[in-house]
């Protein structure tokens, strides 16, 4: 499973 | 990062400087509510919390720290530095209307049952809501100063700009992040008489005067 995108937003 | 983010999160920026600097030049906090800048400091608060778990990049975490710590300092010159120029007789929202309301949407939905998550869902839904007490001050006060509407003009465009983040990662990235869309949808249509008002009477030096 893809690694959930981290939260590269502000 | 994409174009649309960078200029987003530099409104966002310009929006903070804007509204420190009215305050801290006039020395007095007329026309602003306490009470969305508290509710964005909660916002940014509960967000930022992975400042102490993750490192996204140097630039993720100034902006973070920058966040935080205007978000506060606005707060505090607000409440205790220039106190006697807080207008709480017309900044009567009721926060508890919104706080409630998003903390249980977040523990509703989410992506993922755990602490970080929910009060990063939370911080979102909030962020959504957060100007609500600003722009019921200004439609209670029927006008805001100049200096306050460039600050509402970029802080409106920080999260519209984001719209088309969001977009543009969809497309390219194939990446989106659903809870965020929506609610930055909500946020920027709650802006949207605001930035009728500003583009055809600020732009064009008239005061922001709302039909009474």
């Amino acid at each position: 499973v893809p690694a959930e995108p981290e939260k590269d937003e502000l | 990062m994409n174009i649309f983010r960078l200029l987003g999160d530099l409104s966002h920026l310009l929006a903070i400087i804007i509204l420190l600097l009215k305050i801290w030049k006039t020395r007095s906090c007329a026309g602003i509510s306490g009470k969305s800048q508290i509710l964005f400091s909660i916002v940014y608060t509960a967000r930022y919390l992975d400042l102490l778990t993750t490192f996204i990049s140097a630039y993720n975490t100034v902006m973070k720290l920058v966040f935080i710590v205007a978000s506060y300092a606005t707060v505090y010159l607000m409440y205790v530095r220039f106190k006697a120029t807080y207008d709480h007789n017309h900044d009567t929202f009721r926060i508890e209307f919104l706080l409630v309301p998003c903390l249980v949407l977040a523990f509703l939905i989410n992506h993922e049952f755990t602490v970080m998550e929910i009060l990063w869902t939370f911080s979102i839904y909030l962020e959504s809501v957060a100007i609500l007490p600003q722009l019921f001050l200004v439609s209670k006060t029927g006008e805001a100063e100049s200096i306050t509407s460039h600050y509402l003009f970029a802080l409106g465009s920080y999260r519209a700009l984001y719209l088309l983040n969001w977009v543009y990662r969809y497309v390219v990235e194939s990446h989106y992040e659903l809870i965020a869309i929506v609610a930055g949808v909500v946020q920027t249509v709650l802006y949207c008489d605001f930035f009728y008002l500003y583009i055809t009477k600020v732009l064009k030096g008239k005061k922001l005067q709302l039909p009474a």
